[in-house]
Order: structure tokens, then sequence, then C-alpha cells
């Protein structure tokens, strides 16, 4: 049997809307340890990969591995009920045909259960090699978002270059073209605002302008993000949790 | 002209 019960319901609805929209159907693994799920999206471009562990919920337990077949434009729409300080506690049996989501508002006054139908999903699972990265960058998750956004209105790709001292983002489209240019910076006040580098070797990779602007949908978890690169390799774009993570890994693009 | 990679060409189905 499953119980997970998150203090506050906004924690699961900003991981589910961290992905939503890049995949559908998701198989939530759910263990003695936490829950994972794994997903690539239609075109095989992008791999989305959760991990929430026990600490990032005030309940846990799950006696035995269960797993969760979700629709995530369903479980969205049960979301979007409950209140964002209510508790939501996921509610399933060793063997389960649906999940139940237990909504409490925080003086017990209203009590909300909405049970979602599972589904029997065939995805593959990737195996995640262990990769080398030649290149770590730490972003404030808003400066990451701003770039994607307004690189991302010139061209459908975005060419990210890392030198010793500078991170390029570059663009060229049809009706002009863009380069944004940040320096690694410690801010000692704010140090999520830090801009953080750390390179064994220049790299310079493009990656699909649409596929960003769905990574960047993971900063509603974290205010910073992690960007690991490596020439001829997917990216790795990864939001902490207190608990886990959502990391993206993203094909790159390349001169035909 | 650029050509958009695969996953499946970095990472083995298991």
């Amino acid at each position: 049997m499953l119980e997970a019960k998150f203090e506050e319901a906004s924690l699961f609805k900003r991981i589910i809307d961290g992905f939503k929209d890049c995949v559908q159907l998701v198989n939530f693994q759910c263990k003695q340890d936490g829950i994972i799920a794994q997903a690539v999206d239609d075109s095989r471009v992008l791999l989305v990969s959760l991990e929430i562990g026990v600490e990032a919920f005030q309940e846990y337990r799950c006696d035995h591995p269960i797993t969760l077949g979700i629709d995530l434009a369903s479980l969205s729409k049960i979301l979007r009920c409950g209140n964002n300080n209510d508790t939501l506690t996921l509610i399933a049996e060793d063997t389960p045909d649906s999940v139940m989501l237990l909504f409490e508002d925080t003086k017990k006054d209203r009590i909300a259960e909405f049970n979602l139908k599972l589904m029997d999903i065939d995805a593959d699972f990737l195996k995640i090699e262990e990769l080398v990265y030649e290149s770590t960058l730490n972003l404030p998750a808003t400066e990451f978002v701003r770039v994607v956004r307004e690189l991302g209105q010139l061209s459908d790709s975005l060419n990210i270059t890392v030198t010793k001292e500078t991170i390029k983002f570059a663009c060229d489209g049809d009706i002009g073209s863009g380069t944004i240019i940040l320096r690694p910076f410690i801010n000692m006040e704010n140090p999520s605002e830090s801009i953080k580098l750390e390179m064994d070797q220049p790299v310079e990779l493009t990656f699909g302008a649409k596929y960003l602007a769905d990574i960047v949908k993971g900063s509603a978890l974290s205010d910073k993000v992690a960007i690991r690169l490596s020439s001829e390799a997917p990216a790795l774009f990864q939001f902490d949790l207190k608990a886990g993570f959502l990391q993206f890994f993203l094909a790159p693009k390349f001169n035909d | 002209k650029m050509k958009q990679s695969s996953l499946l060409s970095f990472f083995s189905k298991s």
C-alpha cells in the first residue's frame, strides 16, 4: 500500500506542471525510498527524469513497489481542484486500478477525495549512461527562463558556447539574430542569484528552442538550474527539490 | 542546416 502525504498540495502541482507539457503518459514507480518517474517525449528528443525522496513528504509509506500509470492531463484536472496549501495524500493499493488523491485543508473542515483511473503504459525505459560532462553551469532559474524566452523568439535553434570565462547563448533566425553573454559571478547576499561555471573543456552545442521552452517550465520548482554539457551528448538540465530533482536530458542538433 | 539527433542514439532501452 502507498500513502504519500505532501504537506502542501502546491509542491506536487509544481512538480507536475514542470513537465506535463512535454510528456503525457508517465509511469510513477513508488518504492520504499520514494517515487521516481521517467518519460520520453514523442519525438524521442527530450527525456524527463523525476525523483521525489521520502523527505519531500510529510508522511510516506510504501510497503511494496507500486507502479502508477498516469495520464498527466487527467491528473492536472484533479490537481486544480485542491487548494495550494491543502495537504495532499496519494493513496493506492498494492495492485491498483486507481489512485486516490485526498485534499485536506489545515483545519480539516474540508476534505476532498478524488480517484484517478490508472493506465497500463507500455513505455520504453531508457538506461541513462553515466556521462562525463565537460562543463557545468549554475544559473538563477529566472535568468535561464529569460534567455530561452528572448532568443527563442528569433529562431528555432539556440546555440550555447561555454569557454573559460563566459557562457554565450546565440541564435540566428529569419528575422535576425541575437547573443546573450553571461559571466560567472558570486552574489554573497543572495547566493541563488550567482552564476557559476565549471569548465574542463570549452563546449559548443545547439538545441531546439521548442524543447528548451518546455524545460524552463521546471523553474517553478527551484530558483536555480544546473546545466551540464558535453559535446556530442545530451545535455542535462536539473532543477533540485528539497529532496529529489527534476531532470531533463535534451539531445542536441548537429550539422548534417 | 542542422539536424536534430535522437536520444536513442545515446541511451539504450532497458
